[in-house]
């Protein structure tokens, strides 16, 4: 039996919406630690991985491991039905062919299950090595989400430049050209708006707009993003999701031809 | 001009 409930079912909506548009489909691998998925879309430019703890759910079981292969459109479909305030129960049996959802509505007056198909998923489990990187950039999720929407004007691809001095985001194409420039903040009010830069060398990648704007879809899933880069290995685009996990996108560099 | 890399090679099928 697996039974992993939230309180809150926006927590879930917001995980799908920051996926759905990267992936159609993925397992989720339930186990004693939580619920992992990890797939790289259909190109094989971008990879998700999403770890969302035992101990950030509200109740948690899960008797036998178990990997449910879902649909994600129909997945999407089933939580646009919740209210954000719904509590969410997901639920299946051990070697089952159907995931329940159930929202409950704060008062408990409105009860809804939905049953959804799994799907059979060929199970490709890749190793992500453990790589130190050259600069990690902490900065506003909100702030990052909207460079990549400013710069996506000026062109297909983001050039992210990290030296001591800062970091810097460039675009150009037919319009014309494109910086922004960020300083590491000295001191904020606020600490999810300060720009914090790890720097062993300096790095400079050139990435995908599209996939970028992809990744910030989870920007409402916390207040800061933290970028790690080194030369030649895919980017990391790592939101933190408070008290149950993160989500991590990773990013295939542009070569130069 | 640039291409698109893949993240195939990055990461090991297990």
């Amino acid at each position: 039996m697996f039974e992993a409930r939230l309180l809150r079912s926006s927590i879930l909506k917001k995980v799908l919406e920051a996926i759905k548009d990267l992936l159609t489909q993925a397992t989720f691998d339930c186990d004693d630690n939580g619920i992992q998925l990890q797939a790289m879309d259909n190109s094989h430019v971008s990879l998700v991985s999403l770890t969302l703890r035992a101990d950030g759910f509200d109740k948690y079981r899960c008797d036998r491991n178990i990997s449910l292969g879902m649909n994600l459109s129909s997945m999407s479909k089933i939580l646009k039905c919740a209210g954000d305030k719904d509590t969410v129960t997901m639920k299946a049996q051990d070697n089952a062919d159907t995931v329940t959802f159930v929202f409950e509505s704060p008062n408990q007056e409105k009860v809804s299950d939905y049953e959804m198909k799994l799907m059979n998923l060929d199970l490709e489990h890749l190793g992500i090595p453990e790589t130190e990187y050259s600069c990690t950039i902490r900065l506003s999720s909100a702030e990052f989400a909207r460079i990549c929407r400013d710069l996506s004007q000026f062109g297909e691809s983001i050039v992210i430049s990290c030296t001591k001095e800062g970091v810097r985001f460039s675009a150009s194409g037919d319009i014309g050209s494109a910086n922004i420039a960020l300083a590491q903040t000295a001191s904020v009010d606020k600490e999810e708006e300060a720009v914090v830069i790890e720097m062993e060398e300096p790095v400079t990648l050139t990435f995908a707009c599209q996939y970028l704007n992809y990744f910030t879809k989870a920007t409402s899933l916390s207040p800061q993003v933290q970028l790690s880069m080194s030369a030649d290995v895919p980017l990391v685009v790592e939101y933190r999701i408070p008290d149950i996990g993160h989500i991590r996108y990773y990013l295939a560099p542009k070569i130069d031809d | 001009g640039t291409t698109q890399g893949r993240l195939d090679g990055f990461f090991k099928v297990q």
